[in-house]
């Protein structure tokens, strides 16, 4: 018996717009510590990881660990039935092949049942060490959309530099090259205005723009982003979800051939 | 010349 009831419905339909266009099917995995999900795209090159922490739903029962294999592209359609205030709850059975997603009006005068089909997915589960990045840039999330959107329009590949004078986002393509620092600007009155650089040693990577531009569709969930660089290893673009969890994204960077 | 590579190079399957 799975029931999980959220308040602010509304954070589900952004995660799985944030992730839909990524990932094409995964399994969202049910257990005491919350609802998660990890996979990656059909590439191989990036993952998605998502928390959903128990304590952040109004109402949380898993009986026992479930896994339920589902079609984002599906999910994403039916939870845009949902309104922008309803509380959503997502609702499902051991031994059955269907997960039944409930809308409730803010005044309960309104109340859907949408049911989907389950499938099964054979999905690879990866460890993810803890590391000890070399530099942790964090920023407005929209200003972050924004450069990568810009960039996109001018390269493929973006060249992210840390160094102590700030964070350098590079690309070159067709037409030119484009260049922009970031420099360290803390605000106090509002401090997700803030870009905060910690940098224990300079770094330098290269990633697909492409990939940079869809992990920014979860732009929506949070006003600040973190980027946690080091060589050698994926980048990982981070979207803390209020109160609740986090989706985090990895991305594998390219190296010369 | 670049070389994507992938997420499996970097994280082991559990």
């Amino acid at each position: 018996m799975l029931e999980l009831r959220l308040i602010q419905g509304s954070l589900l339909k952004k995660v799985l717009e944030a992730i839909k266009d990524l990932v094409t099917e995964a399994n969202f995995d049910c257990s005491a510590t919350g609802f998660s999900l990890q996979a990656m795209d059909s590439s191989h090159v990036a993952l998605v990881a998502l928390l959903l922490r128990s304590e952040g739903f109004d109402h949380y029962r898993c009986d026992r660990n479930l896994s339920m294999g589902i079609n984002l592209n599906n999910m994403s359609k039916m939870l845009r039935c949902a309104g922008p205030e309803d509380i959503i709850t997502i609702k499902g059975d051991d031994g059955t092949d269907t997960v039944t997603f409930m809308f409730e009006s803010q005044k309960q005068d309104k109340i859907s049942d949408f049911e989907m089909k389950l499938m099964d997915i054979d999905s690879e589960h990866l460890g993810i060490p803890d590391a000890e990045y070399q530099a942790i840039v964090r920023m407005p999330s929209a200003e972050f959309a924004r450069i990568c959107k810009d960039l996109g329009s001018i390269g493929d590949t973006v060249v992210i530099s840390v160094t102590k004078e700030g964070v350098k986002f590079f690309t070159r393509g067709d037409v030119g090259s484009a260049n922009i620092v970031c420099r360290q600007n803390t605000s106090v009155d509002k401090p997700e205005d803030s870009t905060v650089i910690e940098m224990n040693e300079p770094v330098s990577l290269t990633f697909a723009l492409r990939y940079m531009n869809s992990f920014t569709k979860a732009t929506t969930l949070s006003e600040v982003v973190t980027i946690s660089l080091s060589s050698e290893l994926p980048v990982v673009v981070e979207y803390k979800i209020a109160e609740m969890g986090y989706i985090r994204f990895y991305l594998a960077p390219k190296i010369e051939d | 010349k670049q070389k994507q590579q992938t997420i499996s190079r970097f994280f082991s399957h559990d």
